[in-house]
């Protein structure tokens, strides 16, 4: 069994050894459950994501969850101050968390966020995006391809109009740099996996 | 296969959010 679990939607990284797995398992969820159902408030307001067939909208909140809190929660991810903040509020340091057994993931993450911010990114093009993160998320279980596939374009034309409108010179270079956000993504979703299929629970 | 989200639970949360808003509906 582990005795670290290294993740921010987390109170503390720090696990009771005497614990069952089970109880940590529990405690851990209970505390990233409001956060999974703030993305699906969020999805629900998605103009046309409501459209889609019920399972096509699981579909994507199961593929897209991890994706859209990694840009929900970039600025937990502090490269100036070299920390993490976890749910509690309290920082812990990338030295510590490293210490702890954080590795390639937790670097990915936090150059993914340092990248993001860099971006610059008002609240209406940050919800446009993370609308567009959603929707592009991994397809593979999806029923009606044509319809995810179309409310993906809307979403990515309303989001190119959005940064065209905002970043002067810098538009074209912004919107690609978005864009280029999308596969980093699915990377990091997919190293987050094999971390989580990692943690075993034994009940 | 082994589906991590299914591991978390999260499929679970994510139909009962969404659900949610369908008893909230009005007849």
């Amino acid at each position: 069994s582990r005795a670290y679990l290294v993740c921010p939607m987390n109170t503390s990284p720090y696990v009771d050894p005497n614990k069952p797995s089970q109880e940590i398992w529990e405690e851990f969820s209970m505390s990233f459950t409001p956060a999974v159902r703030e993305v699906v408030e969020f999805a629900k307001k998605i103009p046309g994501f409501r459209d889609l067939s019920e399972h096509d909208q699981v579909s994507l909140l199961k593929a897209g969850t991890f994706e859209v809190l990694m840009v929900r929660f970039a600025s937990l991810f502090n490269m100036a101050e070299q920390t993490v903040t976890f749910l509690s509020g309290k920082q812990y340091s990338l030295g510590t968390l490293r210490s702890l057994g954080a590795g390639e993931l937790l670097n990915s993450m936090c150059e993914f966020s340092e990248k993001l911010a860099a971006l610059r990114l008002n609240q209406d093009e940050m919800s446009l995006f993370t609308a567009v993160v959603l929707v592009s998320a991994d397809h593979s279980g999806i029923q009606n391809l044509n319809s995810v596939e179309a409310l993906q374009d809307k979403l990515i034309w309303a989001l190119r109009n959005l940064v065209m409108q905002n970043h002067g010179d810098e538009s074209a270079t912004t919107f690609t740099k978005l864009l280029l956000k999308l596969p980093e993504l699915r990377s990091l979703n997919n190293m987050h996996s094999e971390e989580l299929l990692s943690f075993k629970v034994h009940p | 296969y082994n589906d991590p989200a299914s591991n978390l639970g999260l499929e679970d949360i994510i139909r009962k959010a969404l659900m949610g808003n369908l008893e909230e509906r009005p007849d």
